[in-house]
């Protein structure tokens, strides 16, 4: 373990946080993707089959646990209690264009054609498009709520500090993970024209407008 | 690169 990785679990741990109270507290999805969320659960579901074969630390197996039981709770609250505020009409990207590419190429580009192996290499492609359908409904909504960007903000920061993370342990322990590392660079890609957004509108107060 | 058995990280 390493600050940069703890630093980006503790970012990951606050986003989810972040959109838990957001809905819970305002009592409304609005804004927010639950396609997003429902590739989300997909993909800690697919990566954490090791939950109970593979003891890492007590500290891998308890955020674990978090991670699993946040993204249901959000699919829970999204889609039955607060069903009525998820926003169908923006949340419209297609989860197929996702699930498909990424479950082929999971089976094609793989470290070992093992069940467990390709199911975490499933859920390492599929976490760095996962955020497209939220940042799609953004650009069709053309604005997003304050909580909302800081979500997004804390989201995108926690792939990007294991970036540093890897760059650190490849030259502290020699250690790379090419998969994980080259996903990792398209999920974080994916939020940099929100980060510029974030930066120079959110940061000064501003709502968060896309130019329409 | 060399693998651990299973993955250690989240």
């Amino acid at each position: 373990m390493n600050i940069f990785r703890l630093g980006g679990d503790l970012a990951h741990l606050l986003a989810i946080i972040i959109l838990l109270l957001k809905i819970w507290t305002t009592r409304s999805c609005a804004g927010i993707s639950g396609k997003s969320q429902i590739l989300f659960a997909l993909t800690f579901t697919a990566r954490y089959l090791d939950l109970f074969t593979n003891f890492v630390s007590v500290y891998n197996s308890v955020m674990k646990v978090v991670y699993l039981a946040a993204a249901y709770a959000t699919l829970y609250l999204m889609y039955v209690k607060f069903k009525a505020t998820y926003d169908h009409n923006h949340d419209t990207f297609r989860l197929e264009f996702l699930i498909l590419p990424a479950a082929g190429l999971a089976l094609i580009i793989n470290h070992e054609f093992s069940i467990i192996e390709v199911m975490w290499t499933f859920s390492i492609y599929l976490e760095a498009v996962a955020i497209l359908p939220q940042l799609f409904m953004v650009s069709k909504t053309g604005e997003a709520e304050s909580i909302t960007s800081h979500y997004l903000f804390a989201l995108g920061s926690y792939r990007a500090l294991y970036i540093v993370n890897w760059v650190y342990r490849y030259y502290s322990e020699g250690f790379y993970d090419m998969i994980a590392t080259l996903a990792g660079v398209v999920q974080t890609v994916l939020y940099c024209d929100f980060f510029y957004l974030y930066i120079t509108k959110v940061l000064k107060g501003k709502k968060l407008q896309l130019p329409a | 690169c060399h693998r651990l058995l299973g993955h250690d990280e989240l």
